[in-house]
């Protein structure tokens, strides 16, 4: 049968908010050995995306607070969602992951490219 | 037929050496959209991995040069490996990406968990 986003999907990921600083976002990477980091506000509504890319941004561009490196226009996946179609998200914006969220936004954990790899098939 | 490393991998991968400095790599990323980016000496000689995770490193624990944060103990691929075997070496290590070198452990490219995981399949 057919798999589906909730049979892969990482839960329990670390969540930030706005305020957090680019070197807080960093530690939260750096203790969890993960690269991205949805900001949310109350009860975990996403507003918007950190990943190391954009920590590197930071350095290469001297920014001093997350909000000038948070990306606000998410794309997310949902639990029903296709593995087909997160595939095609993938590629179509040159993304590594997605945060995973029911119908009000709320942050449920994430899918990424490293997780779906482990479904690759070599033969074609 | 079974697919190889060498049908998906990157080729004209951005190289770097030892004593490029934190920022020049940073920026390195951000002007390709990329986040590996090995390290090499004379005739691209494979030496060393700087990641975006290891940049954000460097943000979280203050590193001041390429060095302190450098993986030097890189999982590398060969052309004419299997996919199953990388990713296998992808969810053993928590990696998302291997350099692929020649026996002469020159750069070739770059075998990513982002090209594997469009050859994901959703029936399982
Ligand atoms: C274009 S990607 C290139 C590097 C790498 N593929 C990655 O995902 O970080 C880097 C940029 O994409 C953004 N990004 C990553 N995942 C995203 C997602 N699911 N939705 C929107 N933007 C995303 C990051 O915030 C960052 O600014
Ligand atoms: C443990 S991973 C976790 C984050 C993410 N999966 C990544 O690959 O960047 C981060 C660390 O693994 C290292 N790393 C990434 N790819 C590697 C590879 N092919 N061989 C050895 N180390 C690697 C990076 O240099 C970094 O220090």
């Amino acid at each position: 049968s057919k798999i589906t986003v909730s049979d892969v999907l990482q839960r329990d990921i670390p969540l930030i908010n706005k305020d957090t600083s680019i070197q807080k976002a960093a530690e939260k990477m750096i203790n969890t050995g993960l690269t991205h980091l949805p900001v949310v506000e109350d009860s975990n509504k996403l507003v918007g995306l950190i990943t190391a890319w954009d920590i590197s941004k930071a350095v290469a561009e001297n920014h001093e607070s997350l909000e000038e490196i948070m990306t606000e226009k998410v794309i997310t996946a949902s639990e029903n969602e296709s593995i087909r179609s997160v595939v095609a998200k993938i590629r179509s914006n040159n993304i590594s992951a997605l945060p995973v969220v029911d119908e009000k936004d709320k942050v449920i954990g994430l899918v990424s490219s490293d997780i779906l790899s482990q479904l690759a098939d070599e033969k074609h």
